[in-house]
């Protein structure tokens, strides 16, 4: 373990917790896609099938079961607790259109072809393209609540310091997993559009904030 | 490419 791999973990868990908080206190889960949730639950599912065969360490078990409960019980409030509240005429991104490629290269690419590797291996390529029908919502509806540009400020972080992790782990213990590290790449470049707009309209106290 | 390392990563 490392800072910047610490840090990446506490901004992911931030970023939940930000999004979980506020569908919860707020009572309503406008503006927020539900599939892109859906998408992530799916994630941490097919990534944390370990869980319960091979302990790594105390933190990374808590973190997975941690996860674990905050996707699904964000899923929960979307799609059950606050179902009237959502916005599915707006959120209507084609999650084939990611699940379908995601599956076909995970048994393409991978390091072995058991099922839990296919599996760990579409979660991370899932991963990367999650995000999307969260961001096509945002450009439908022309503008995201400032709670949300938070929310998506702390994912976008999170992976970009765990590249920062893995360039450190490459100098310091030789380790490289290419397949998280180019996903890894990939998906943090989906944010960088949006980290400038953060940067320029957001932080500059403007609230509203739309995609181009 | 590399076999990845176990999966002491989230």
């Amino acid at each position: 373990m490392n800072i910047f791999r610490l840090a990446g973990d506490m901004s992911h868990l931030v970023a939940i917790l930000i999004l979980l908080l506020k569908i919860w206190r707020s009572r309503s889960c406008a503006g927020i896609s539900g599939k892109s949730q859906v998408l992530f639950a799916l994630v941490f599912t097919t990534r944390y099938l370990d869980l319960f065969t091979s302990f790594i360490s105390a933190y990374n078990t808590v973190m997975k079961v941690v996860f674990l409960a905050l996707s699904y019980a964000t899923v929960y409030l979307i799609y059950m607790r606050f179902r009237n509240s959502y916005d599915s005429e707006n959120d209507t991104f084609r999650v084939e259109f990611l699940l379908v490629p995601v599956i076909g290269l995970s048994f393409l690419e991978n390091y072995s072809f058991t099922p839990m590797e296919i599996l760990w291996t579409f979660s991370i390529f899932l991963e990367s393209v999650a995000i999307m029908p969260q961001l096509f919502m945002i450009t439908k509806t022309g503008e995201a609540e400032s709670i949300t540009n938070h929310y998506l400020f702390f994912l976008g972080l999170y992976r970009a310091l765990y590249i920062v992790n893995w360039v450190w782990r490459y100098h310091t213990e030789g380790f490289f997993d290419q397949i998280a590290v180019v996903s890894g790449v990939v998906q943090t470049i989906f944010y960088c559009d949006f980290f400038y707009l953060y940067v320029t309209r957001v932080l500059r106290g403007r609230g509203k904030m739309s995609l181009p | 490419c590399h076999r990845s390392r176990t999966k002491d990563e989230l």
